[in-house]
């Protein structure tokens, strides 16, 4: 689904030069889910925000359902955003003056899905997640782990291709995290193409393939090779 | 430093009552690391705002270094934290048009700390946490873990009585997290309150007391109760 060839990102700050992420070469396939992990700092976002088409590449290519994303407009990125690709932002991203409700019927809405169909997926999303008692809340009037929680059934509403959840699991709690990571492993298993960036080395578990970052540079490595 | 007695919180969502945190008597003291510990939404980060002076009860009592906290103005609550209250806030809350180093500074400022002294423990607080070299940097230009430990910098540099963190250590990986929890162990034995939220138990290593919070209800238990 997503194909990166040399793809690098680069950040100037005042005369500082920041190599934000090295180029690497890899693929996100259907049916897998891919665990990025590494230190605070390393790139992750980077990585994760590149192949999610929310930034440009300095350097490389880059291919999102073999189509060349350096070369497209802003337009041409929403709409391949809003079609493909389930982002679940490390800061959430929920929009303030919406309710949790709200804010998962949105993307349904841009598509112009009919408004009964689309009110039962906005419902079924937070189902899922467990907040449908507060589908009437404010971001503001909500903690951090039932935000979070609502940024993930947004992502999730759209039945996209390509989930890509950054650190969806940091403000969750135990039980919390397995029923967000299963349901993720179940979407993988279903053809979806899932990447999730992590720092907490417990994910391991729930991932097929795992990709290592530091310092910018990007690996693959074994699962076995992690204990 | 900070006593609760009966203290809870409540808020009106439309026409849903939503009980945050039901009335609970808690002490704080000097020389102290408390670990509030539970899952999310249950009311952890209102119950540390409570003990922050960032909210107010809606019944019982809170007291802050003896004085009560109930009757105080917005004026009064902002001179007792600025003077006594370091605050790590869940979202970080860093100022989005300083950077790093301005927004550690800006408390120095606020207390009207001399320039030349208020930069060099600036520095020190950045340096404690890893950002020393990213000081000129904008928020929006760090990563989710670089932004909460310049908050976390931010809220050690008054070098304040009583640090309330809330997960500090969410968007932190390992050795990071280490840094972190052990400095808190250090300025909680060198006399100050430490409370520290989070929802992952690996950091009751590092606590002397252990609240739990679930559905709204706080209570103390102990260490060996939780393995
Ligand atoms: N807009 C930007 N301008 C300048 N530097 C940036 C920008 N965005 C990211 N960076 C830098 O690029 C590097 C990688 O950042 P990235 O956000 O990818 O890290 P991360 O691995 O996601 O970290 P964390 O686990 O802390 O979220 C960091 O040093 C960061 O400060
Ligand atoms: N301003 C508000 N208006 C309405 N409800 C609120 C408000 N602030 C918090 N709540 C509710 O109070 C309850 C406790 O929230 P709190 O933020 O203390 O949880 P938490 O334990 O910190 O959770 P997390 O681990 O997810 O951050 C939640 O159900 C939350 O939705
Ligand atoms: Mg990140
Ligand atoms: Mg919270």
């Amino acid at each position: 689904i997503a194909r990166l060839t040399g793809v690098g990102k680069e950040y100037q700050v005042g005369d500082q030069t920041i190599v934000a992420l090295k180029p690497v070469d890899l693929e996100i396939n259907e049916g897998e889910l891919v665990l990025i992990i590494g230190p605070s700092g390393s790139g992750k976002t980077t990585l994760l925000s590149l192949i999610g088409c929310v930034i440009y590449p300095s350097y490389g290519e880059l291919f999102v359902n073999e189509l060349l994303v350096n070369e497209m407009s802003q337009k041409q990125l929403a709409a391949l955003r809003l079609n493909s690709i389930g982002f679940v932002f490390q800061s959430f991203n929920l929009i303030a003056p919406l309710n949790a409700f709200d804010n998962v019927l949105m993307p349904l809405q841009l598509k112009g899905i009919p408004s009964a169909i689309a009110k039962k997926k906005a419902e079924a999303a937070l189902d899922l997640v467990g907040m449908l008692d507060r589908k009437k809340s404010l971001p503001k009037q909500l903690s951090g782990g039932q935000q979070q929680r609502v940024a993930i059934a947004r992502a999730l509403v759209t039945d996209p291709k390509l989930i890509l959840c950054d650190e969806p699991t940091a403000s969750l709690d135990a039980s919390s995290i397995s029923t967000v990571m299963n349901e993720l492993v179940s979407l993988a298993r279903s053809g979806k193409g899932v990447c999730v960036v992590t720092h907490d080395p417990r994910l391991i578990a729930y991932a097929d393939r795992v990709i290592k970052v530091d310092g910018g540079q990007a690996t693959e490595i074994s699962k076995e090779g992690l204990t």
